[in-house]
C-alpha cells in the first residue's frame, strides 16, 4: 500500500480544501513560523485514528477545527482525507477489493468523529488495523513530530524502550 | 512477548550502529539493555562513541551529537519494517552543515532502498536543495494556510518570506 | 516573600508584554498566575496572540513560536536586573529568517541599553552576521577545542568547517 | 562590575589553556557539532560556583577535567577562571578595594574544589555572593543553556513560576 494523497478542509489553520499530492521520494515542506507545516503532520496522524488531543496541540479534539480569523468565522466541522493506492492488494480482506482506498475522518462540534472508508462508516479500529496492515499508523515511529528528537533524548531509560516495542 | 522484544531489540541495535557511523562519518555506538534482567522491565541506554572522541552515554554528548544519535535509533527502528510515508518535522535544526549533508545522504539512500514516500519538515537551505521538490506552506490570508509549489531555485527567496 | 513575588510578576509582566510585541513584530501576550490566589503556590501562565492569530496558551503555539515567546519571558526577567553579562545558547534554532532578524534587533538594542556583554552560540548564518565579532571553535586536533577569532567575511566559509 | 575575560586550562575538551577575552556589545561564538562552545557555558557557570554536577553534563564534577584523547592522557585537574573589572568599586567589601578581580576554581581529582580571589582562597559561598552582588550567578538567568527554551516551554505552570523567583 502507498500513501498518495492528503486532503484538508477546515482542519486546523487549513481551512480551505487543501489537495497534497504525496509522490515518491523526498518531499520538502518550508515556511515562517507558525504558517501551518506542523499543522500537516498532525492531520496525517489524526486520519488514522489519533485518539488524544493532546497529541494534536489542542485542550479538546474539537479544537482540530478551524476556529475563525478576522474575517471569517469558526468551522463548524473539519476533515481529512488520505488515499492509499492498494495496488498490491494487502489491505485487510474487507476492503481489499479495491485499487484505492480513501480514508476520511469527519468531526462535528460536540458531536465526534466519524470514520470512512470509500464512503462507507467505519469504525475508528478498523481504520487503525487498515493502517497497521500497511505498516504506518497515528503512532508509527515513522511520523517524528516536532520536539519528538528532544524526547527521546531527554527520556528515562524505561521510557525510552517503549521506542523499541514500536518495532516489536 | 519477551523473545519478541529481544529480537526486535537485536535487529533494532544492529541497523543503529550501522546508521551511526554512517549519519557521523565514523565512530561507533550501540544499544544497551539496562537496569534489569528482564528486557520487559529493562531501560534502554545510548553508548554512543563520535569519531575522535571517548564513549559516552547520550546525555553526555553534545546538542547537535544527541540529535543525531536520536535520528539514527528512530531510522533503525524504522528500517526493521518500513512505513509507506515517513514525516519529520524539523529533525535538523542543531545540526551543522555536515551533518546535514550526511542527513540528507541517509535519506537518499533510504528512499532508493525503500518504497516509503518521505515529507521533510525544514528552514534549513541546505535540506531543501536535497529535496526532490518543495511545497511552501503561506499565511497570505492571516491564520488561513496556503499550500503551494515551490521551484528549488526560487526556495532561497520564497522559504522564509511570510 | 508574598509581596515581592508579586512586585516582580508585575514587572516582569511589564517587560514581557513589551518585548513580545517586539519580538513578534505585533500582537500581544502576558503572564497569568493560575491555580492559587497566592502567588507563592501559583503556576504561571503565558497566554500569547501573535500577529493575525487568536489568543492561545504556550502549549497551542508552533514550535517557533513557543520559542520566541519564551526568549521574551527571559528578557523580560533579565531587564528586571541586567546582568554583566548574558550567554545565549543557540536559541534561535526553531527561528524563521524574520523572527531571526527581530531577534538580533532586541540584541542590538539591549546592549545599546545596558552595560551588559552578550556571547551568542548560534549555527545562523543571519545571526552570525549581525554579531560585532565572531570566535570560532575547532576541534583541529581530536577532542581537543580550540577558540579562534574569525573574520566575519569568512564566517561563512569556516563557521561550520570541521 | 564588568566580566572581561574567562580562562579555561583542562576544562572539558579545553585541555589547552585558553584565552577569551569577553568585549561589549555582541560576540558570536560558532563551530560545528561537538566543538566545545557549550563547554564555554558550562565553564561561566562552573567557576559561578555551580554545584550540581548534572547542570555540566556529567556523572560526577571530576568529569569536567580533561579526560584524554588517542593522543593525550586524562588530566588530573582543572581551572577555569573569570575576570571581573572592579572600577566601579561595587564588590562585596572585602574584595572591595581592587580594580580588578580573578575569580577562580580549580578542580583537584578526588579532591575536590578550590575557590579564590586574586589569589587567595575562599569558601564557595563567598564567590557567590561576590557575583550576586554583580548580578549574576551560576543559576541567572541570563545564562540560558542548550535545551532551556525546551524546558520552559514544557515546564508545568509551578515549575515556570520559579522563573519569576529568580527575579525577585
Ligand atoms: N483550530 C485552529 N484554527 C485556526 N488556526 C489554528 C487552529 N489550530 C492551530 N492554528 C494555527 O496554526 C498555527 C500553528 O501552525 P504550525 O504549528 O503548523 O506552524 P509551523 O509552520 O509548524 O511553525 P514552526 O516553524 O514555528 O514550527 C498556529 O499559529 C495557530 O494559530
Ligand atoms: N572531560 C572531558 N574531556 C574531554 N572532552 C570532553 C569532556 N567533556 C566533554 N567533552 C567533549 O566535549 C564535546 C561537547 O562539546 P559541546 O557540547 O561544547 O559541543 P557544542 O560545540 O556545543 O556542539 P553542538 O553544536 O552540537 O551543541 C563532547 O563531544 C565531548 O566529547
Ligand atoms: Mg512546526
Ligand atoms: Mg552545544
Amino acid at each position: 500500500m502507498k500513501l498518495t494523497r492528503l486532503r484538508l478542509i477546515g482542519f486546523k489553520s487549513f481551512v480551505d480544501p487543501t489537495d497534497f499530492h504525496i509522490e515518491p521520494g523526498l518531499t520538502g515542506v518550508v515556511g515562517p513560523n507558525g504558517c501551518g507545516k506542523s499543522n500537516l503532520v498532525e492531520a496525517v496522524r489524526w486520519v488514522m485514528g489519533e485518539a488524544s488531543y493532546k497529541a494534536m496541540r489542542a485542550a479538546e479534539m474539537d479544537d482540530v477545527i478551524f476556529s475563525g480569523n478576522a474575517g471569517r468565522p469558526a468551522r463548524n466541522h473539519a476533515e481529512v482525507a488520505l488515499t492509499i493506492d492498494n495496488a498490491d492488494r494487502h489491505a485487510p480482506a474487507v476492503f481489499n477489493d479495491f485499487d484505492t482506498l480513501e480514508v476520511s475522518r469527519r468531526i462535528v462540534r460536540e458531536h465526534g468523529s466519524t470514520f470512512r472508508v470509500n464512503g462507507k462508516e467505519v469504525r475508528a479500529r478498523d481504520v487503525a488495523m487498515l493502517f497497521a496492515d500497511a505498516s504506518t499508523g497515528s503512532r508509527s515511529p515513522a511520523l517524528v513530530h516536532q520536539g519528538r528528537i528532544g524526547e527521546i533524548i531527554q527520556a528515562r531509560p524505561e521510557a525510552r524502550r517503549r521506542v523499541l516495542e514500536e518495532a516489536a | 512477548a519477551r523473545e519478541r522484544l529481544l529480537t526486535s531489540f537485536q535487529t533494532v541495535n544492529e541497523n543503529f550502529k550501522k546508521l551511526f557511523t554512517e549519519l557521523f562519518g565514523g565512530g561507533t555506538a550501540e544499544l544497551q539493555l539496562i537496569e534489569s534482567e528482564d528486557p520487559l522491565e529493562a531501560g534502554l541506554e545510548i553508548m554512543a562513541k563520535p569519531p575522535g572522541k571517548k564513549p559516552a552515554t547520550l546525555s553526555l554528548l553534545s546538542g547537535g551529537e544527541q540529535a543525531l544519535t536520536a535520528l539514527a535509533l528512530i531510522f533503525a527502528v524504522f528500517l526493521t519494517n518500513p512505513a509507506p510515508i515517513c514525516v519529520l518535522d524539523e529533525v535538523d535544526a542543531p545540526l551543522d552543515d555536515y551533518n546535514v549533508e550526511r542527513f540528507c545522504d541517509l535519506l537518499d539512500e533510504m528512499a532508493r532502498s525503500t518504497d516509503t514516500r518521505f515529507i521533510i519538515i525544514t528552514h534549513n537551505p541546505i535540506t531543501m536543495a536535497r529535496m526532490s521538490r518543495l511545497y511552501g506552506v503561506t499565511m497570505a490570508e492571516q491564520g488561513v494556510s496556503q499550500l503551494v509549489s515551490v521551484d528549488l531555485e526560487g526556495a532561497v527567496k520564497l522559504r522564509e518570506a511570510s
